[in-house]
């Protein structure tokens, strides 16, 4: 555990916090991408399977990760129900329209020839770890139509891809620290992409946030 | 190796 692993969950948590903050404060689930939450969805439930293996009170550690694994899949299919559901009147389903088969399709494909082992376990955990590079992608091509993107919705974007940003940074962390770590090239790559399609989100963020103005993707 | 691919992350 080092500071930037920290640092990555506590953005993942305050991320997911202000999206519900978002939805249930303006009563609506404008400007928020169904398919990118669903695909959350499936993300967390291929990779936290082990969370029926038990050992969750193996070290303070295990039990840090069941807490948050149990948050993380609670709280996004919460937001799952708040957008099929609740707020289903104000979901933009004519612009919500990524085709995510691709993305599950793509994931898949990558998962069956580079899985970190040849297990249904590992194989489903590099499903969710190529799934979750890419997750994100109808949420900005939702936003891209819809123009200009409200505060909280930018800031949850931005949170969001700050955490995996933290997250590259703790694996070269523990690459330099841990010596078993070093053959995880699955988390790398996938990482690196993820981050990587932030890249231009995060330049239109910090260049409306210095400007004082709501963030207006081209 | 197998601690190699113990998954301690979230």
């Amino acid at each position: 555990m080092n500071v930037f692993r920290i640092a990555g969950d506590l953005l993942h948590c305050i991320s997911i916090f202000i999206l519900l903050h978002k939805m249930r404060k303006t009563r609506t689930c404008t400007g928020i991408s169904r398919k990118t939450l669903e695909l959350y969805a499936i993300v967390f439930l291929t990779r936290y399977l082990d969370l029926f293996t038990g050992g969750y009170f193996d070290s303070a550690l295990s039990l840090y990760n069941t807490v948050l694994k149990l948050l993380f899949l609670a709280s996004t299919f919460y937001c799952v129900y708040l957008l099929r559901v609740k707020y289903r009147h104000t979901y933009d389903r004519s612009h919500d329209t990524f085709r995510v088969p691709f993305l599950l399709g793509a994931a898949a494909v990558l998962a069956f020839i580079f899985p970190q082992r040849y297990t249904i376990l590992e194989i489903l955990w590099s499903f969710s770890q190529y799934l979750e590079a890419v997750a994100i992608l109808p949420q900005l091509l939702l936003l891209q139509r819809t123009g200009e993107v409200e505060n909280l919705t930018s800031h949850y974007i931005f949170c969001l891809g700050a955490y995996r940003g933290c997250y590259v940074l703790n694996w070269i962390w523990r690459f330099f620290t841990d010596s078993t770590y070093r053959g995880q090239y699955v988390t790398w790559t996938a990482g690196l992409i993820q981050t990587s399609l932030y890249a231009d989100f995060f330049y239109y963020y910090l260049k409306y946030k210095k400007q004082g103005r709501a963030l207006k993707l081209p | 190796s197998n601690m190699a691919h113990k998954h301690d992350e979230l």
